[in-house]
């Protein structure tokens, strides 16, 4: 399984819909400071099932829908479409390509969407359950979030190494 | 569920003690279970002693000392179960170049069983990478993707 | 005290106010007092609003704009009272180029009242520096001073 | 009045006496990691009379006295002495130099001196009281510290302020 492509439209400051295509290897995301690119890696979070507005760096879950700038009027959705390969079966569905959709609105409702069908979060999250990726396993290591590996306590190492196993 | 544990926490150790020295060219480092009757209600306390160096707590290392230790924690999860993807927000930012070579070096060899997206600032793991991406606002406050040459970024 | 205390509020919000839009090239920032009746039970609020941007929380700030958020109101305390030596230890690590020299240009200006010492791994940083100090542990485990040349700094 | 000279000898890694000498302007430290930058900022804030381990990334105030290497053994004393110019009187002591010793030894024994003459730590926090310069004014701002200025609570914040009155 690997990344073919990310779709993010609405989600923070990404008010356009704007398509990152992967390859194998190393990707590597640049830019100048305040750019956009934490917000890339929140995107891939939240599209993978996070709830914790503070895992986003907001206040509230609605923090994540584009809230407008001088140029542009805030939106009422957040869209993130992560595109996997799963060619090699690591996923447990019959599918070779399959695609996890998550959308948000200022009301608060959310939607998940499997291949484009509507599921519930629980379907997303037990796809992942094995597949080592998902918004807790280490697939996301956020801005300076690094020296949390050092600084937890012992117990909350434990988990990790439980994730792993 | 404790026999799994006690497998994946042996072979994590190992991979820990293994990456440490390669990365910071010498000491030693180790996990260590505080209550090893106990694997699932236990702590794990992370030992790291740099090369030339007495053994202190980790309060003391620095901060690129701290740095390069996670990252090798995190390498040894990741060789104990590889993961098929995973996005690095600047974690080499605190790296001298010479810890900043070692680990682009471990990067690349890792990058064959996970594919990397790291996001950083610093120009050698921008040549090192397969792929470039640029993010720009050209328009304030909106985010937008670009087409980069190395010559520009940082 | 009270009056005091207001008088110096007053001085570092109008020094911040003047100083943010400068690093930033726009935007605009204040210092908001919670219970401006009781000064000296208040607490102080920052409100920073980078170029083109919508009001949000501080939160929600990139971690170059915070840094750059927060080297804003150091220079607003530094110019309401100047101090006559500060330390400053790899504040520039997150800043991108361009933020980089704006804030070079600031602590060049400073530098007449304050004497700085700058902890760096930046080489635009070493470049504008007065007087450049290596530290090396040569010998593990045991730090001494040797002289730098720029070409190999870093 | 401005840094002169700073003297550190047992103090963290620097296990042999080391002097750096600074003019006016910007002094850039550069180094490896774990090379000792950051130990030269804690000699400065502990000089100045930090009492606090914590600060100083320690678990105990002995943490600061060099615990030796592969290659040296332990010592037992750690010693800081800070040498200021004081041609334009700034702090109010007749003397156009004013040097700042401090002395801790594996008892817990500290020693101050005041222009070579032994002293209590209040002695030198008086001298400072007006200067704007001391452990807990802007006089160090540590390794990765720069954010916590917008992390504090707002009462933490108006301290800073209230200082700078
Ligand atoms: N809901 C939202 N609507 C509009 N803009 C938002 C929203 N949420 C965050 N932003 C903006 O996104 C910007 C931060 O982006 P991000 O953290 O991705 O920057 P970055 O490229 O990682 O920068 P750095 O290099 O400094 O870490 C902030 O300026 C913030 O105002
Ligand atoms: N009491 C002590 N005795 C001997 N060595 C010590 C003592 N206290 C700290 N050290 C050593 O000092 C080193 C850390 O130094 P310091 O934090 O100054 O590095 P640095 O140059 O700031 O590095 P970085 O660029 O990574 O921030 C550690 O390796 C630590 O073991
Ligand atoms: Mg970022
Ligand atoms: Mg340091």
């Amino acid at each position: 399984m690997h990344l073919k492509k990310l779709e993010i439209q609405g989600f923070k400051s990404f008010a356009d819909r704007t398509v990152l295509e992967f390859g194998s290897g190393v990707a590597a995301v640049v830019g100048p400071n305040g750019s956009g690119k934490s917000n890339i890696a929140d995107a891939i979070r939240w599209v993978l099932g996070e709830q914790s507005p503070r895992q986003l760096r907001g206040q509230k879950m609605e923090d994540v829908i584009f809230a407008g700038s001088e140029s542009r009027r805030a939106v009422g959705m957040a869209e993130v479409t992560l595109l996997l390969d799963n060619a090699d079966g690591a996923l447990p569905i019959e599918f070779s390509e399959v695609s996890i959709t998550r959308r948000s609105y200022r009301d608060g409702e959310n939607e998940y969407l499997l291949n484009n069908v509507q599921c519930r979060l629980r379907d997303i999250t037990e796809l992942f359950l094995d597949s080592r990726v998902g918004k807790d396993a280490l697939t996301v290591i956020g801005q300076g979030k690094i020296d949390e590996i050092l600084s937890v306590k012992g117990e909350e190492r434990r988990d990790l190494i439980e994730e792993v196993a | 569920i404790a026999n799994r544990f006690r497998q994946t926490f042996a072979a994590v150790q190992g991979h820990f003690r293994a990456i440490f020295p390669r990365l910071f060219t010498g000491g030693q480092a180790d996990l260590v279970l505080t209550d090893p009757d106990n694997p699932l209600d236990s702590g794990v306390e992370i030992v790291a002693q740099p090369p030339g160096k007495r053994l202190t707590s980790l309060l003391l290392l620095s901060g690129g000392e701290r740095a390069l230790t996670a990252i090798a924690l995190l390498f040894a999860l990741l060789k104990a179960r590889p993961s098929p993807f995973c996005v690095l927000d600047e974690i080499d930012a605190s790296l001298d170049d010479a810890n900043l070579e070692r680990f682009i070096r471990f990067l690349r060899s890792y990058a064959e069983e996970t594919q990397f997206i790291i996001i950083t600032h610093q120009k050698a793991t921008m040549e090192a990478a397969d792929s470039l991406y640029g993010v720009t606002m050209q328009e304030l406050g909106v985010s937008r993707l670009v087409s980069v040459r190395l010559a520009e970024a940082s």
